[in-house]
């Protein structure tokens, strides 16, 4: 996982990534994502909103402890949009 | 602690529960139970109190379900979302379901019934998620004491207190609660003068914008509800002058002079208000009167003053040959108009306190009504 620099779409843990923040945080579904850490990028933006939301260190990535808890049961009712 | 945009409660003191159905994972007493438990951990702590029906409607309908299951939020199998519930309201709100493709347990093993239904009780209750991780609302599962030593956190506590106040017994000095009436100020939904700012649909409701509030009708909950902009939209600002859904986008727009904004739900999207320019406006245009948008054909209409322009949904560009007059393509439509709603295949023109239902086919004016209509008056 290239901590600089863009992810490949098909990195798995970018689907489960996606379809979390779709579920859960209002993510537009049809958005053509490169995980390049760019600031501005709408999917950089949406891993801050979780992590500020959820209380975890906010850094726009997906590191290991934004994927333990998209990996964690959770309640159904999205956080953001519903 | 958050509660559901605008604040939804229940008026009722007493309130009823009914289990719907069971899952095959536990036997019914045991489901009973856990349900009285979690029912139990809210009422010890609000002046609220639960009585149990057998049959017919109840507030908080309890049922277990898999996958789609006839809301919105289909379920996920094993794992992921295990329960969502409803805020508190008529009809399907304040529901409670269960994901049935999980495995309900009373123990640490497994998903803990109780303290999932303690959760989703919560939502039926009025209140949101929290971002505090010692929450029992906060959003992510996680069994930390076995559910005899459960407690509820003071988030918990101070959240749903702030919607019921504290239960009678205890010694906290009760602040009477007002009664839940409108606002004094709220507009008078049947007065025959009423005039609107702006008209939208939005996820299979409609929304009728005027000053600071909105009234919100859906299919599921006709009784129109009444609710500041600022409760769902805190950034929106008041006496809107249009709105439109693009369907296909899930997202509604709003227009206050040269500015416009994006919604998604209750989320206003980044990056804006933007200007009205950079649809296409000329200069000249500083505000707009009125918006609809084609569903079928994913065209957008914009009125301003005795002329409209189009817009195309699907390039996100203004077409060519616009402007052109309101009179010449939509007869019978005076100038300065309100709002404009599409539904059952008719534009509904809002001007002043008028309604003007138009056959787009036709060309004609249909029906003339008046504007609170759409309000059961």
């Amino acid at each position: 996982y290239p901590l600089h620099g863009a992810v490949r779409q098909d990195h798995p843990s970018m689907d489960l990534a996606q379809q979390y923040l779709e579920k859960y945080y209002n993510f537009e579904k049809n958005e053509k994502q490169v995980f390049r850490r760019k600031d501005s990028s709408p999917i950089v933006k949406k891993i801050q909103e979780m992590q500020k939301f959820l209380g975890l260190e906010v850094t726009g990535r997906l590191d290991s402890s934004t994927m333990d808890v998209m990996l964690k049961p959770r309640c159904g009712v999205p956080d953001v949009g519903g | 602690f958050t509660t559901f945009p605008g604040s939804p409660k229940w008026r009722e003191t007493n309130l009823t529960y009914r289990i719907v159905n069971y899952t095959p994972d536990l036997p019914k007493e045991s489901v009973d139970s856990a349900i009285e438990k979690a029912l139990k951990v809210w009422e010890e702590v609000t002046p609220l109190t639960f009585s149990r029906r057998s049959e017919g409607e109840a507030d908080i309908m309890i049922s277990f379900a898999a996958g789609e299951h006839g809301d919105f939020y289909p379920f996920d199998g094993p794992g992921q979302s295990l329960a969502h519930a409803y805020p508190p309201g008529p009809g399907f709100y304040g529901d409670v379901h269960f994901d049935d493709d999980e495995k309900w347990t009373l123990g640490p093993s497994g998903t803990n019934l109780f303290l999932v239904a303690a959760h989703e009780l919560g939502h039926s209750l009025g209140l949101f998620h929290s971002d505090k991780k010692e929450a029992l609302m906060y959003p992510v599962y996680r069994l930390s004491t076995s559910p005899a030593q459960f407690q509820l956190s003071q988030d918990d506590i101070d959240g749903i207190q702030s919607l019921y106040g504290p239960h009678p017994s205890s010694d906290a000095t009760v602040v009477p609660m007002s009664s839940v009436s409108p606002r004094p100020e709220t507009p008078a939904k049947c007065d025959p003068a009423l005039s609107f700012d702006a008209v939208s649909t939005l996820r299979g409701e409609l929304l009728f914008f005027k000053d600071r509030y909105f009234w919100r009708i859906s299919r599921w909950n006709p009784e129109p509800e009444v609710n500041l902009i600022s409760a769902f939209w805190p950034s929106l600002p008041s006496h809107l002058d249009a709105a439109y859904e693009a369907h296909s986008r899930d997202s509604v727009f709003i227009f206050k002079g040269n500015q416009f904004w994006a919604v998604r739900g209750n989320e206003v999207q980044a990056g804006y208000p933007k200007a009205l320019h950079t649809l296409g406006f000329p200069p000249t245009v500083k505000k707009i009167d009125a918006a609809v948008s084609d569903k079928e054909k994913k065209t957008t209409y914009f009125f301003v003053e005795d002329k409209y322009w189009r817009f195309d949904e699907k390039r996100r560009l203004m077409d060519k040959g616009f402007p052109r007059l309101i009179k010449d393509d939509f007869p019978g439509i005076e100038p300065q108009i309100d709002a404009v709603l599409q539904a059952f295949g008719f534009f509904y023109f809002f001007h002043g306190s008028s309604q003007f239902e138009f056959d787009p086919n036709a060309r004609t004016v249909t029906h003339t009504l008046k504007s609170n209509s759409w309000l059961l008056c």
